[in-house]
């Protein structure tokens, strides 16, 4: 699995990823639903 | 035939689980 | 709001759920087209088989990292923590970006407190010392009273019993 861990720091340090803004109150079930969908 | 017919899946399925493996870390990362 | 380990749990299950999404029967059988059109029935078997060994075997491994992570405490002691953060209103305590400072400024205040109590202690020692040192000399003291008393009364019984040998004499005479 090294591959995924080298990579993985990269990933996770990057800034740019799109923030998931999460509103108090908001389903969340929705809001991993939609990070799902989205195509990035 | 069937090898390649498998071959052909799979490379398919790998693609789709390492897309949505990205997305679950992501998601992951930021809501846990 | 869901807990931590709650919204990890749906997020592995979200996953599993688009990735059979993806691996739709359609696409197995457009990949496994001339197995299909001889075996519908097997066809249909194996990918049915197929699809639960891999929900049953990414499910478990997620349950292993979990188990070798105690992911669920964790969890829990992370939404603890954010929990008490609530109403914190500065920012939580970051680095200053000289590691000294930083030290200095977490341990100065806790060997102070430690310097303190050690003074503390050594008052209390040296208070019960004083007190014994006191209670000893109060003892010699007593002592040599009573040693006083002996030799007053040993002299007196001496007299004593010189004049009785005296009287003695006198009275055989």
């Amino acid at each position: 699995l090294n591959h995924l861990k080298n990579k993985y720091r990269a990933r996770f340090c990057h800034g740019g990823r799109n923030k998931i803004d999460l509103q108090p109150g908001q389903n969340i079930l929705k809001v991993i639903q939609d990070c799902f969908e989205s195509g990035s | 035939q069937i090898r390649k017919c498998t071959e052909k899946f799979l490379v398919f399925m790998k693609e789709h689980f390492d897309k949505l493996f990205a997305k679950m870390e992501e998601v992951v990362l930021q809501l846990v | 709001v869901p807990g931590r380990a709650q919204v990890f749990a749906t997020v592995v299950d979200t996953f599993l759920e688009k990735l059979v999404a993806a691996g739709s029967y359609q696409r197995f059988v457009n990949c496994y087209r001339c197995f299909y059109k001889l075996q519908p029935q097997l066809t249909r078997s194996i990918y049915d088989q197929f699809i639960s060994q891999l929900q049953a075997s990414i499910k478990e491994e997620v349950q292993e990292v979990k188990n070798e992570g105690n992911l669920e405490g964790l969890f829990s002691s992370l939404d603890k923590i954010v929990e008490e953060a609530k109403d914190r209103e500065e920012p939580a305590w970051r680095p200053s970006g000289i590691p000294e400072e930083d030290i200095r400024s977490t341990m100065v205040p806790y060997l102070l407190k430690h310097r303190s109590h050690l003074c503390r202690v050594l008052r209390e020692k040296e208070e019960e010392n004083r007190k014994v040192a006191e209670s000893v000399l109060m003892g010699r003291n007593r002592i040599a009273e009573l040693q006083q008393l002996i030799q007053a009364r040993q002299q007196a019984w001496q007299a004593i019993s010189k004049e009785q040998q005296e009287l003695i004499m006198t009275f055989q005479e």
